[in-house]
């Protein structure tokens, strides 16, 4: 698949980081956000839009970034979840 | 479903709209409607209860409804319009918990076709699922899905996915089976909610419904409503009014002439769920909210021509139709579609109700209750003598109101009927 531009893993990044996908960066910390996990916070992301789930910034998940939605995030932090698995 | 970590510990909700889009066509009526029957959809399934509270209440209710734009003193501003819709805080103690924000900067709409603008209501139930404590939802038809999908269909017809509906009884449990009977036939739905109409005109001045001095009341299929002039309050059978706020008699009744001004009684037909309404002389059959046919003499049930009646109540007991005027009453075959022969007959038959009573109703579990002021007496299932403890003040126990103060000046109950027999009472001018 088409590698995405920078900006756009930039712009991935910040959105799944803002509803709950990816830890808020610390910045003493700045641990790297491994690639194994930015894969697995998209395909997350990518069930909740009903998108296939590969793992890729890809256009169609780039631009469902961009949809109208609720503010909160979608994923709440272990503690306070329980979430139920089919 | 997602579940937060908060939940309400009480089970009845008070809410109300604060601030209305500015930039939508949709009226402060439309709006609150919209609301209530977004609060409704996790109510009937949950048994939680959503009381919307005055204006002018000072109390804070637990959901405080904002349209809002860009930075609104929280920490999820909006973006405008598009992006970020709208969002809701759990459930909790601080003051915020509950609140739910709209981005005032969208195209608010109700029943447009999808894509003009974004469905109030679709939103609006998604996201009171937060303020009763459910997170997102990766589940194709839930609405807890974050990302908007569109209107879900007229809001008096709409009903929780199967995911949300566990995921909300898994914080709350599931409704109640009241403890009524299935009423044999659904309650009638609310009007049409108003096409979108210019910014409501100061609402007219409405009575209170703790005032009491009720013109009738009626067991409508399975919900008790409460006529004052040309308004009426609706019970569920739940216990729960539809609305604190009353609605307008000719609104709902199609077909009801505009000089009918009170309705002096009303009750349902068994044998066909025909719902009529008793005003001077007349009554008016309705078939659910539509006018049957034109006014009807009420002598055609017995009554003397002329004469207007107190109060109408049907006795499932033997499917008859009592007709209560003053001190007296009759009774109508159903069946026989005529009066009965013998009538009228004197009110204390009926041990220890009240003459003239504002009306008389039958209740989901088959009592019989006749109320004035803001008093009811209680007649057990099949029994014709009230309850020794009657009366007792219809407030609490009806309308969510508080009991009648006890002072001296407040009016006493009136005095039940005597009991049948020779009557040695002395009465004074005074009493």
């Amino acid at each position: 698949a088409q590698q995405p531009a920078a900006q756009d893993v930039s712009l991935g990044v910040d959105w799944l980081t803002r509803y709950g996908y990816l830890p808020p960066p610390h910045p003493a910390q700045a641990q790297l956000q491994n690639p194994a996990k930015l894969r697995d916070a998209i395909k997350v992301m990518q069930r909740f839009a009903g998108l296939p789930e590969t793992g890729i910034l890809d256009p169609v998940t780039m631009a469902t970034m961009h949809k109208p939605r609720c503010s909160l995030p979608d994923v709440l932090g272990v503690a306070g979840l329980v979430r139920r698995r089919r | 479903y997602a579940l937060s970590s908060s939940v309400w510990k009480k089970r009845t909700l008070t809410w109300r709209v604060q601030s209305f889009p500015q930039s939508s066509a949709l009226s402060q009526q439309t709006v609150r409607s919209l609301m209530h029957h977004a609060l409704t959809a996790w109510g009937i399934e949950s048994g939680l209860k959503f009381q919307e509270m005055d204006s002018q209440s000072p109390a804070e209710p637990d959901i405080l409804i904002d349209f809002a734009r860009a930075y609104h003193q929280d920490s999820y501003p909006f973006d405008g319009q598009g992006g970020t819709l709208a969002h809701a805080f759990f459930p909790g103690e601080h003051s915020i918990s509950g609140d739910t924000h709209f981005d005032d900067e969208e195209i608010w709409t109700f029943g447009s076709k999808d894509g003009e603008g974004t469905d109030l209501f679709a939103v609006a139930v998604h996201e009171f699922g937060h303020a009763l404590g459910l997170g997102h939802s990766s589940a194709p038809d839930s609405i807890m899905r974050p990302f908007y999908q569109g209107p879900v269909g007229h809001p008096t017809e709409y009903r929780l996915s199967q995911d949300d509906r566990e995921g909300l009884q898994q914080l709350y449990g599931k409704a109640p089976q009241t403890p009524y009977d299935e009423p044999t036939r659904k309650p009638l739905a609310p009007p049409p909610l108003p096409p979108a109409l210019p910014p409501d005109r100061p609402s007219l001045p409405v009575p209170d419904r703790c005032d009491g001095n009720f013109d009738a009341i009626a067991n409508i299929r399975g919900e008790t409503f409460f006529f004052k002039g040309p308004w009426f309050w609706r019970l569920q059978p739940s216990g729960q009014l539809v609305s604190p706020r009353p609605a307008r008699l000719h609104r709902f009744w199609e077909g009801l002439p505009a000089q009918v001004k009170v309705i002096q009684a009303a009750y349902a037909r068994h044998r066909d769920g025909r719902i009529l309404l008793f005003s001077g002389s007349e009554f008016w059959v309705f078939q659910d909210r539509r006018l049957e046919g034109a006014a009807r003499p009420l002598a055609e049930l017995g009554l003397p021509p002329g004469e207007k009646v107190d109060a109408v109540f049907s006795w499932p007991l033997n499917g008859k139709t009592y007709l209560v005027q003053g001190q007296r009453y009759w009774r109508y075959d159903e069946a026989a579609a005529r009066p009965d022969p013998g009538y009228p007959r004197d009110l204390s038959l009926w041990e220890g109700a009240p003459h003239t009573p504002d009306d008389v109703t039958v209740s989901n579990t088959g009592d019989t209750y006749f109320f004035k002021g803001v008093y009811y007496w209680r007649f057990p299932k099949g029994s014709v003598k009230a309850e020794p403890d009657s009366p007792k003040p219809m407030g609490p126990q009806w309308l969510d109101c508080p009991a009648p103060s006890a002072d001296p000046h407040s009016p006493r109950p009136p005095k039940a009927t005597l009991k049948p027999g020779p009557c040695n009472c002395q009465c004074e001018i005074n009493q």
